[in-house]
């Protein structure tokens, strides 16, 4: 049952997105952070095949079932963590980068990734001087159980409350950083362990960024239909 | 027919200081393409950014050791163009009809301009997006492809204090890039600002229609027992005619012991 084809035809030259009806699946082994449970992960493969040429692409993923919800706890102004409804008390550390000069490679992810692990942690958090963190960063967070709180590229000490004080509006250009904003969160969104986009460090980032970031990252429309089916904001991943 | 999907380019590279070379882009991607490891042509670290390579080639000092760092030139004393660089490689691929090749490039600090085989592209700025060029009408007939990238670091890449400080000057801030790079309180100064291909190059095969960042979001009902898979994906015809096409989406989870269930 979770093996889809659908028929199209996409006019020449041109670029269409195409939603496939939803897949339907009962009890599936969830994803859960470290600590909570096993970090099951299903291997997605999307293919598509042209008439008269044969197969003309292919992509795959190792995806996770796991909603996480996370909001500001009115009582202790902290935030508060859900993973597939269950309160997790977070564990976390600071990660600024694999190496100053980015010689990044998987067998540095890895293990550095599962020493948090096995440090019991549950959460890493990438600080906004740094990078953003890469695939191969997400694939063993997956793998592991790290979640991850990724900050975008503000930090207080750079715009605008550093000494000097500098770029209290941010970087010169705001479309440049929304296009990197978008281009990172198209590269990493499918990542089960990705749990938190954040603006930046210490800082909020200038309003007209601010407000694209939160507007963007808003639950997409296509799942607002399902609300009116008297499904509550709570059964939306 | 040359296998759809992706080849990773992270061996055979050579680099160069762009003072030193006193070729254009064009001819080094036709008449005079480097041969090997003559000077000032080194082997590069890609990918990697300059300084690693430099590091790599013990051309500057470990900047890890001791107070090596400070054996090396800052960018703000030497100018961008030092640390402006040729990146040079050299690939195989021959297409089939209705075959098309992208160049990608999955992270490039800051711009860079891209040669292949004579021709020229631009990689715009800004240290977190992607690039993907199609480049199936400017391979070589032959299949043996020459590429050269002049990589040119950020535009404001700040002076460092001489009490230095968290993120120096705060210059680096006004471009869209990492900022640990002008040095902060656990971290010197990185002399190039990590300049280079600093993340995956990659060419990849596809027939005449690409598919292009799909989206995986789930739903949960029922105390998590009833799930829904949400997939949109974005799908290219490069071709110049219709296409009648089968997208498929398969869902297998990996049992104990490797058993797969579809």
């Amino acid at each position: 049952e979770h093996l889809q084809t659908q028929h199209l035809s996409i006019p020449s030259g041109k670029r269409v997105q195409h939603t496939f009806p939803q897949l339907f699946f009962y009890k599936p082994n969830l994803w859960w952070p470290n600590g909570m449970g096993k970090q099951a992960l299903y291997h997605v493969t999307i293919t598509v095949d042209v008439k008269g040429h044969g197969e003309s692409d292919s992509w795959s993923h190792m995806y996770g079932f796991r909603k996480i919800e996370s909001y500001i706890d009115s009582a202790t102004g902290g935030r508060l963590f859900k993973v597939n409804g269950q309160p997790i008390f977070i564990r976390g550390g600071n990660w600024i980068l694999s190496d100053g000069l980015l010689r990044l490679s998987k067998k540095r992810y890895k293990t550095d990734i599962k020493f948090h692990a096995d440090m019991n942690f549950n959460m890493i958090r990438c600080w906004g001087g740094g990078l953003a963190e890469r695939p191969e960063f997400y694939h063993y967070c997956d793998i592991y159980g790290l979640l991850v709180w990724q900050e975008f590229w503000i930090t207080g000490d750079v715009d605008g409350r550093g000494v000097p004080v500098s770029n209290p509006n941010g970087p010169l250009d705001h479309d440049l950083f929304m296009l990197c904003a978008r281009d990172t969160v198209k590269l990493l969104r499918n990542h089960p362990s990705l749990a938190l986009w954040v603006g930046g460090n210490e800082q909020v980032p200038p309003p007209d960024i601010n407000n694209a970031l939160k507007d963007e990252l808003k639950l997409h429309p296509h799942f607002e239909s399902l609300h009116n089916t008297g499904k509550t904001v709570q059964e939306l991943s | 027919m040359a296998e759809i999907g992706k080849t990773v380019l992270d061996s055979g590279w050579l680099a160069a200081r762009s003072t030193e070379v006193h070729l254009s882009g064009t001819q080094l991607t036709t008449t005079h393409s480097p041969s090997g490891l003559d000077k000032p042509w080194m082997e590069a670290a890609v990918p990697g950014t300059v300084l690693g390579t430099l590091v790599k080639n013990k051309a500057v000092p470990d900047p890890f050791y001791g107070l090596e760092n400070e054996a090396i030139i800052d960018i703000a004393d030497s100018g961008r163009e030092y640390y402006t660089f040729w990146f040079f490689t050299t690939f195989q691929c021959k297409l089939s009809a209705n075959q098309h090749l992208d160049l990608n490039f999955r992270g490039i600090n800051y711009s860079a301009e891209v040669y292949l085989n004579g021709n020229k592209k631009i990689l715009p700025k800004g240290m977190f997006r992607r690039h993907s060029l199609d480049v199936t009408d400017i391979l070589h007939p032959d299949g043996q492809n020459l590429l050269a990238v002049l990589v040119h670091p950020p535009d404001h890449p700040g002076t460092i204090p001489p009490e230095g400080g968290q993120g120096g000057d705060h210059e680096i801030g006004k471009d869209v890039a990492t900022q640990y790079v002008e040095g902060w309180d656990w971290m010197a100064p990185i002399r190039d600002r990590n300049t280079g291909i600093w993340d995956e190059v990659s060419i990849s095969i596809t027939g005449p229609v690409k598919i292009i960042d799909p989206h995986l979001v789930s739903t949960f009902f029922d105390g998590y027992k009833r799930v829904y898979l949400h997939t949109t994906t974005e799908l290219e015809n490069k071709s110049s005619s219709v296409v009648e096409c089968d997208l498929n989406i398969q869902v297998t989870s990996e049992l104990e012991g490797g058993v797969c269930i579809v």
